[in-house]
């Protein structure tokens, strides 16, 4: 079975700016 | 938490040959994104550590995508991107 997925969580890191 | 994968010096070429401005679209980028991200799923959804936001700090850097592109463009289900099958 495939339940593999690329979190919401971790996809929200690329709102923040890599300064803050 | 130190990531365990090294982003820096990736071959990104997968994202940036095909999710290209100005209109970005969301079918070639995101799928871009997930061919990309999905083998460091694992790593990337732990958010104890920096991968997440070193691998999007290398994606806008070698991509030079507008800040926050692919979290406003890509969305799935309700838990995530669903990755291929392996």
């Amino acid at each position: 079975t495939n339940n593999r997925y690329i979190s919401y969580g971790s996809l929200s890191k690329n709102n923040v700016p890599c300064s803050r | 938490k130190p990531c365990p994968v090294n982003f820096e010096f990736m071959n990104y070429t997968i994202i940036t040959s095909r999710c290209k401005g100005p209109r970005y679209p969301a079918d070639l980028c995101c799928q871009a994104f997930k061919d990309f991200a999905c083998p460091y799923a694992e790593d990337l959804n732990d958010l104890e550590n920096e991968c997440s936001s070193t691998m999007f700090s290398y994606i806008n850097l070698y991509g030079s995508y507008p800040p926050g592109l692919f979290a406003s463009l890509c969305r799935d289900d309700k838990v995530g991107l669903i990755c291929p099958a392996s």
